[in-house]
């Protein structure tokens, strides 16, 4: 791909907390 | 996707099939849901972004979706 190393760092960054993020969420609904 | 609005699913669904490293643009949604207020369009971002189904990568207006892999 194109990306430096350093976008490919913040993608898998964000990545982590949006999973983190729905972790939660379906934590909430059970 | 389950528990997800029409609109909501459509832009899911549009994030998902994206294949590029750094996501689908906002402009390139904006196209392809030509019929979809920007505004909704955006609340809808904000929207699956809070619920972790999507995320933003190279900056604000780029996006994939978490269960892409």
């Amino acid at each position: 791909s194109g990306l430096t190393e350093e976008q490919k760092k913040k993608i898998e960054e964000n990545r982590q907390k949006a999973l983190a993020r729905r972790a939660e969420r379906l934590a909430v609904q059970h | 996707a389950r528990g997800l609005s029409p609109d909501q699913s459509q832009v899911l669904n549009l994030i998902k099939s994206c294949n590029v490293a750094e996501g689908l643009s906002l402009q390139l949604l904006k196209t392809q849901l030509h019929n979809m207020n920007p505004t909704t369009i955006k609340q809808v971002l904000d929207f699956l972004s809070s619920e972790g189904h999507i995320y933003s990568t190279v900056d604000d207006d780029h996006f994939k979706s978490t269960d892409a892999d």
